[in-house]
């Protein structure tokens, strides 16, 4: 069980608090908003009405004995400039951001914080992707090159075995797993002999650009 | 090759056009302030200054020509309520519309929104993830249970070997791969008589609650 401070009840620190609220954490949040305050009582140990920007009130708080801060005051860039600055300061562990644009995250990574993050950008990134290749169902880079992905196989490889489409020599890509989205059921190192059906769900590792090469 | 409607272009709209240009798409971007028409000039093969909620405006765009509209135009949700109406009017195939609450939610999929995003909660809670368990570097979930996932594995993994780990038996779980973070190097199905270094990072199957006990 940790311990974190939210400062900002926006959609994205609401979210944080709750979710995190809900996996067993001690959870301080913290608004300039009456109602906010209000709306985040169910989800926190203690919900605080207070201007973060204050020094005053931040060094009532023990600030250092928080796991990580999150900090998202929205289109008030400054406030968020300050309320890093005094948790540095205060020797927060950890101070997260969500910054409105890349000159803003600059300056916040500038005055101390450790990681800022973009919501509206990665989620952009991620719709984007799913727009343009529907059959990428998800997928988790492994780093410079490996990926792990989930696709849904062309239609032409239905009916056909694992063997017979040769991804290996192909596409060098490895075939880790196939899920039937009808009744889940999960064929581990599925063997060569298996056919794909259009229920069928692949689970791949290899480079995202091979993988994407299968759905061409 | 698709051709994409990106109306409103604040942090999320220019994200989606910018990452879908970038991929090789088609795109027509509309705002109706200058300063965002402008800069997405370099990331459309149309850039419409235009208020999107008139209808004189969308009829003189091919609208049933797009493979699908992206709508963002934020705080203002009756805008985007109308915008999503008109869209379904005039026959779009598919309808996005990024939405700032539940109710803005529920409304735009009555009036016709075919998926609505909520980015700041969905990033929320990734970022809450991380924060809970900051070994669980990543994973996609399979399913009603299956998840492939990233994790750092613990300490006490440190110089023994999988087999003697006996991830299955006592975890349930397969482990697919390792990979070094230090030369990106990757074993695909590791051997049972390799190593775990402190710098690997295991890509594992199976429940996510019996790869999350693996950290305990
Ligand atoms: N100095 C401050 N001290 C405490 N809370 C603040 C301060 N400045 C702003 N806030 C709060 O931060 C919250 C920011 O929410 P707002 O919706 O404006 O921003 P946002 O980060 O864009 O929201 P979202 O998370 O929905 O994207 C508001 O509830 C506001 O009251
Ligand atoms: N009726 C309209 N027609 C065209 N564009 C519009 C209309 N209403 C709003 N917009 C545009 O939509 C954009 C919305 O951006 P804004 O930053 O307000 O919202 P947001 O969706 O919260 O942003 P973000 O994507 O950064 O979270 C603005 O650029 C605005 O000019």
């Amino acid at each position: 069980m940790k311990q974190f401070l939210i400062i900002g009840l926006g959609n994205f620190g609401m979210g944080v608090a709750k979710t995190l609220y809900k996996e067993g954490h001690n959870i301080t949040a913290m608004d300039k908003g009456k109602s906010r305050v209000q709306l985040v009582q169910s989800y926190s140990n203690q919900a605080l009405l207070a201007d973060a920007t204050d020094m005053v009130v931040l060094r009532q708080i023990d600030i250092e004995n928080f796991d990580a801060a999150v900090v998202s005051t929205g289109i008030d860039q400054h406030a968020s400039i300050l309320i890093t600055l005094h948790l540095k300061e205060l020797k927060c562990r950890e101070i997260i951001v969500k910054a409105e644009d890349s000159d803003h995250g600059r300056i916040l990574l500038a005055v101390g914080a450790d990681r800022v993050v973009f919501p509206e950008e990665e989620m952009a990134k991620k719709l984007a992707h799913s727009l343009s290749r529907p059959n990428l169902l998800d997928f988790i880079p492994l780093g410079e090159d490996i990926t792990v992905a989930e696709i849904a196989p062309p239609t032409h490889f239905h009916g056909k075995t694992i063997a017979s489409l040769k991804l290996r020599q192909k596409y060098h890509v490895e075939l880790i797993a196939i899920k039937d989205v009808l009744d889940g059921s999960f064929k581990f190192i599925p063997s060569p002999e298996t056919f794909f059906k259009d229920t069928d769900i692949m689970v791949c590792i290899g480079k995202l650009e091979d993988i994407e090469r299968i759905q061409e």
